[in-house]
């Protein structure tokens, strides 16, 4: 019944979020978001790198099917002119927005976002994200370099804010405007961090003391990892204070307490994502939408954090691959809203602690090419037809299927997972 | 009730690591790592992959990974090469 739909994708977010079972981490308001949802526990993106995932994805197609293995191809003029899933919305009678990293910029969107196909205006881009890698982090010799490893004053940083912080300020000035035209839409919000560089506000370090991180379970390369599957993380190599580690390449490894110290950014980064995710779900409440949006939260793909020596994505590997995946459904997912009750109340992670269970949780093993003909499903509009082979020719169809059928919306569902239900919908 | 699967891949320019191993451009690819995926393993192969006219040989096999997830979850401990791996060979087919 024309529900809205608040798409939130996160750059190399990997599942480290306590409604995952994570027990180091401090993501109250995403665990508060999963406590009204339907959570995957084993979600996988397709090809563990931006561009060829996020058009994966957003085409429901797969990488032999876009043929996007790489940043530098566009997909509607190197493979087939595949509609997307925001484009389809636009086509149903839906408003869509593009606000921060949904699509990956550059040529593999066509320099615009794949705009006007799939935005009804052009997408936002918050204006400091063009000093993501310059020279702002604050080094020990008290000089600014481009670290891996980036907590700031954001006081000190061009324009005093941060990319994330001016997409959750527009996002929430665009929900607003909806609100007040009554426009049904569709409204995409991509998240920069926890991506690289680890540059966020330095009071979220003091969510975790040094002391408290370990390496990671399983930090030595495998004994019997064929070297082709090894990824050598060049990306970070090539920050300021990895390149002054001098590590050897291929293999490493990292100094231990550097390894702590990555580990360390990477939770604060993904507690800074926290409270942006709250700020935007809060508004959710505060402009009345709760009742009628769907959120979906996810993203692209997952980050190693020192598991099998490697570092960042760029592997087959389970961290780089698995991903977090849950929707809220109003109606659905939770039972109705009453008007003007509060669905999602900002939480403090300085102060939150209380743990929350995720409203319903499915084993399943699931895709993010499903997204596209999921979220069609969930918003009443016909589900794209599953794609011939080949489907080059086919503007719209899909390789995922649908993954509404294995959304369980009752308690009992809750407690037979709990009791070991391997098919929650079967034994619903 | 077939088990679901999930399918991911990842290109490679050479078969040890080099610069470009992460982030190979399309005309570099020289092998593609498909894996397939359920709860209980991850089965992985490294093929040779022909970029000009994106095909995948699965007839050369560079390499492969198999991991049981019950007794491995951090895919720490690869048995490809000590198991008969066929009848996952043919699934992934």
């Amino acid at each position: 019944d024309d529900k809205n739909v608040l798409f939130i994708v996160v750059d190399d977010l990997r599942p480290v979020l306590g409604c995952y079972g994570d027990k180091l981490v401090k993501s109250p308001n995403i665990d508060q978001l999963a406590s009204r949802s339907i959570v995957f526990s084993n979600a996988y993106a397709q090809q563990a790198v931006c561009a060829p995932s996020r058009v994966s994805f957003l085409t429901g197609r797969r990488p032999d099917t876009t043929r996007l293995y790489d940043f530098y191809s566009y997909w509607r003029v190197h493979a087939g002119n595949y509609s997307t899933m925001p484009q389809y919305f636009k086509e149903n009678g839906y408003m869509t927005l593009s606000v921060g990293k949904v699509f990956h910029p550059g040529v593999s969107s066509n320099h615009s976002d794949d705009y006007p196909y799939s935005w009804s205006i052009p997408p936002f881009h918050p204006p400091t994200e063009k000093y993501e890698n310059d020279k702002t982090c604050r080094g020990k010799d008290g000089k600014l370099h481009a670290n891996l490893v980036c907590p700031v004053d954001v006081t000190e940083m061009p324009s005093g804010t941060l990319p994330d912080i001016q997409s959750t300020e527009e996002a929430i000035h665009l929900l607003n405007i909806m609100k007040t035209n009554k426009q049904k839409f569709f409204l995409a919000v991509g998240y920069h961090k926890p991506h690289i560089p680890l540059r966020y506000p330095q009071e979220f370090l003091k969510l975790y003391p040094l002391e408290n991180i370990t390496l990671a379970p399983d930090p030595w390369v495998p004994e019997k990892l064929p070297p082709v599957a090894y990824n050598p993380w060049t990306d970070i190599r090539q920050r300021d204070d990895v390149e002054a580690l001098n590590v050897s390449f291929p293999y490493g490894p990292l100094p231990d307490d550097f390894q702590r110290q990555i580990r360390q950014s990477y939770y604060a980064a993904v507690s800074y994502l926290d409270t942006q995710v709250g700020l935007l779900l809060n508004a959710l409440d505060d402009v009345g939408l709760s009742d009628s949006t769907i959120v979906v939260f996810t993203a692209d793909h997952g980050w190693s954090l020192g598991e099998h020596g490697e570092w960042a994505k760029y592997s087959n590997f389970d961290v780089a691959t698995r991903v977090p995946l849950m929707f809220y459904v109003p109606g659905m997912t939770t039972s109705s809203v009453r008007q003007g009750e509060r669905v999602f109340p900002y939480l403090d992670p300085f102060s939150y602690t209380l743990g929350l269970v995720p409203q319903g949780r499915s084993k399943k093993v699931v895709e993010l090419v499903s997204l596209f003909s999921t979220l069609a499903e969930l918003a009443g509009l016909q589900v794209p037809p599953v794609c011939p082979e080949p489907s080059f020719h086919v503007a719209l169809c899909t390789e995922g299927g649908s993954i509404v059928r294995y959304f369980n919306v009752s308690e009992e569902k809750v407690e037979k997972e709990k009791g070991g239900c391997d098919d929650t919908y079967r034994c619903f | 009730n077939e088990e679901p699967l999930a399918f991911s891949q990842y290109p490679r320019p050479a078969d040890t690591p080099q610069w470009n191993s992460d982030k190979p451009r399309l005309k570099d690819i020289r092998i593609m790592g498909y894996s397939m995926r359920t709860v209980d393993y991850r089965f992985t192969l490294w093929v040779r992959f022909h970029p000009n006219n994106f095909s995948a040989d699965f007839e050369d096999v560079h390499a492969g990974e198999l991991y049981m997830m019950e007794t491995d979850p951090n895919q720490d401990y690869n048995i490809y090469n000590n198991t008969s791996h066929g009848s996952f060979f043919k699934k992934m087919l």
